[in-house]
């Protein structure tokens, strides 16, 4: 473990606690996209499901359930909550997040580091989760203006693959034969998805104004 | 090369 992941898990963890606050304090979900939610329970539920095989680190393993738990929490209540399933944007969260899964999935079985069930589901989280985030951007390039919690939510989203790149970097000069291109190459694509959200949440921050995205 | 083998990370 080295600073940047650790920043990095840390970063994704207060993400994820910014999105159950925001639908804990407001019971509403609007502006916040069910598909790229549902696409992050895929990507825990396939890359996690060493949880029982592999232990790691209690650490390892506390935090795969907290992801697994939250991401799962987050789809029921923006499926099920009876108040909250109100709020949802279903007019504008229309992004046919089932082409991502089926693309992910024909990826991951041509390229993957050991063709067994195991790291081809791995392979298929880790791309599946560069593009997880497409609808909700989606969703707030049409829904316009964007309320705070959900553009830290975002933000925080984005900054933590930030992390994990700078770790990727730190343990391909401190380690011998480290070599996780993989997810190398989707972090990067990952992180650059959110390059033009970052520019105008900078400016928001910058200028003190509401977050605005053009549509 | 065990350590290549599994995922390391979240």
């Amino acid at each position: 473990m080295n600073i940047f992941r650790f920043l990095g898990d840390m970063t994704h963890l207060i993400s994820i606690l910014i999105l159950l606050l925001k639908i804990y304090a407001t019971k509403s979900c609007s502006g916040i996209s069910l598909k790229t939610q549902e696409l992050y329970a895929l990507v825990f539920l396939a890359r996690y499901l060493d949880l029982f095989t592999d232990f790691i680190s209690v650490y390892n393993s506390v935090m795969k359930v907290v992801f697994i738990a939250s991401s799962l929490a987050i789809v029921w209540c923006m499926r099920r909550h009876r108040v909250v399933r109100r709020s949802y944007d279903k007019e504008l969260d229309t992004f046919r997040h089932y082409f991502l899964v089926a693309a992910c999935l024909a990826l991951a079985l041509l390229v993957q580091e050991k063709f067994t069930f195991l790291e081809v589901l791995w392979a298929f989280s880790i791309y599946l989760e560069a593009v997880a985030i497409l609808p909700q951007l989606v969703l707030l390039q049409r829904s316009g203006n964007v309320d705070n919690l959900t553009g830290q939510y975002v933000f925080f989203l984005g900054a933590y693959r930030a992390f994990y790149i700078l770790n990727w970097i730190y343990r391909y000069f401190t380690e011998t034969h480290f070599s996780r291109w993989i997810s190398c190459v989707s972090g990067l694509v990952q992180t650059a998805l959110y390059a033009d959200f970052f520019y105008y949440y900078f400016i928001s921050w910058k200028n003190n104004s509401k977050l605005q995205l053009p549509a | 090369h065990y350590m290549d083998d599994y995922h390391d990370e979240l």
